[in-house]
């Protein structure tokens, strides 16, 4: 069978796939200082899950404005410096009209998403850490 | 009450592969 970090350079997908390609990519992140990247993407997959229910509605603009807050709000965060204007601005009317969408930060996502895939991604495989691993 | 950081940590947790 193929081992697993073989495996993570097949594509960002299959590395997020999987704890330990995570927790070494995480780290990899955190010594470049963008984790948030990484936090970012799992904070809008978790957000999405969220049923949206009457028991959740509380939970699910709370968790809104807190991702809005830490990752989206600041311009000068790593996460919102890689996000389009128009897709900030969307997200922000989102919160502020308490218009809460499953869906509300997938453009986000996607955008951040390929910001990984064509830098952060490929220079891990590239890495020490990674080398090192394998 | 779950503060903020709590909540984003246990979204971020929930959309982690479980199984290896």
């Amino acid at each position: 069978p193929t081992p697993p970090y073989l495996k993570w350079a097949e594509s960002l997908h299959s590395l997020l796939d999987d704890q330990d390609g995570i927790n070494l990519f995480r780290a990899f992140l955190k010594q470049e200082e963008c984790a948030d990247l990484l936090d970012f993407w799992f904070a809008c997959s978790g957000f999405r899950k969220l049923e949206p229910c009457d028991a959740n509605e509380e939970k699910r603009l709370k968790l809104a404005k807190a991702i809005f807050k830490k990752y989206i709000l600041d311009n000068n965060g790593i996460v919102s410096r890689q996000i389009k204007p128009a897709t900030k601005c969307f997200i922000r009317d989102c919160v502020m009209k308490q218009q809460i969408d499953p869906v509300m930060f997938d453009q986000a996502q996607t955008e951040i998403q390929s910001m990984m895939e064509e830098n952060t991604y490929p220079v891990f495989l590239k890495s020490d850490i990674y080398l090192e691993y394998t | 009450i779950d503060s903020e950081d709590d909540l984003l940590q246990e979204c971020i947790s929930s959309a982690m592969p479980k199984i290896k």
